[in-house]
């Protein structure tokens, strides 16, 4: 409540602010040792230096990331997940293929183009996500890296990313075929609704204007 | 959800941050460096009322408290958190193992009158 007026709920009168100061951190001091169902906080006799413990972990992390893609050994959930319309992906990474339709032939000019993907987010945290337009290069054995966004999902719904510069370099040079690769962490297993239905199928909405030949009159 | 800023008295969201080196809890927490112990306060007239709120039950609790604290007060609509979050904490047990716990609806993001 505010100073000089009392607390509807509680029927007392406003605390001095240092006072309310000292009573929300008893209180924060309860609640969390009350969630952890800790009687009191634990005592630590040899306590680590911060830096070192936190050297540690991440040690751990990386040994435990290296050990599971030695050669020859493959972790479970990195086990390649051949979907529909998918051509291959570890559970780091998931590859999407568009193609063009005819009347995107004969090099248009692309006005606009959207991706639009559906995340499907399994915990309410923030998911970092890497979204990587990829163009294969003129053998289409290779491709490079036309574009590489980085995002922060916070939440399951549609989400947009222009790519009609990558749409219109593709046109240029001939090509009829999109790939958007989606790099996640790896607990995520799928950013995507798995199974693919139909109202959340990832789509590119493209505009573009046919380029009428430029007819010359000579007189 | 609204941030207190000013001297507004509507119903927002205080800002709240408990710093465990302060409280000397950095030793045994390990992860984060504090606790951002968030709430709500501040009016809410009857034109605000409505705006979505946490749980009917705990609107009625609260408001079960005012009646049987103060019988004529006109309250029908409380300020109340409508977004939280966890609160991830890597810690010492008594132990000293090391644990990872993440305790849910911790930390309140928006506020807004039932």
């Amino acid at each position: 409540a505010a100073q000089g007026v009392w607390c509807p709920a509680c029927g007392l009168a406003a605390l001095a602010p240092t006072m309310q100061r000292d009573v929300l951190i008893a209180l924060a001091k309860q609640s969390i040792l009350s969630k952890l169902r800790l009687p009191d906080r634990p005592n630590i006799t040899q306590p680590t230096s911060r830096g070192a413990l936190l050297t540690a972990l991440r040690r751990m992390r990386a040994q435990h990331t290296d050990t599971a893609i030695s050669p020859g050994m493959l972790r479970d959930n990195s086990v390649p997940h051949l979907r529909p319309g998918m051509e291959s992906s570890t559970s780091r990474s998931v590859r999407l293929h568009f193609r063009f339709t005819r009347e995107l032939a004969g090099s248009p000019e692309i006005l606009q183009a959207t991706l639009h993907l559906f995340w499907a987010v399994p915990s309410p945290r923030t998911h970092p996500v890497t979204v990587r337009l990829l163009q294969p290069d003129a053998t289409g054995l290779n491709v490079t890296v036309a574009s590489e966004t980085r995002l922060e999902v916070q939440r399951a719904g549609w989400a947009t990313l222009d790519v009609g510069r990558a749409v219109q370099s593709l046109i240029g040079e001939g090509s009829q075929r999109l790939t958007v690769e989606l790099e996640v962490a790896e607990d995520w297993q799928s950013p995507l609704l798995a199974g693919h239905r139909d109202s959340h199928r990832p789509f590119v909405a493209a505009q573009a204007r046919v380029r009428t030949p430029h007819r010359v009159h000579r007189r | 959800g609204i941030d207190c800023s000013g001297d507004s008295r509507m119903c927002c969201r205080k800002e709240f941050f408990v710093d465990f080196k302060e409280i000397g809890w950095e030793d045994w927490i390990i992860q984060p460096e504090g606790y951002h112990m968030n709430y709500c306060a501040g009016l809410c007239p009857l034109h605000m009322a409505g705006i979505p709120g946490l749980a009917a039950s705990f609107h009625t609790a609260v408001l079960n408290l005012i009646k049987a604290n103060n019988a004529d007060a006109a309250v029908d609509s409380c300020c109340v958190p409508t977004q939280r979050r966890s609160l991830s904490l890597l810690y010492y047990d008594r132990d000293g193992n090391i644990v990872k716990t993440d305790i849910p609806d911790m930390i309140v993001d928006a506020c807004g009158c039932t």
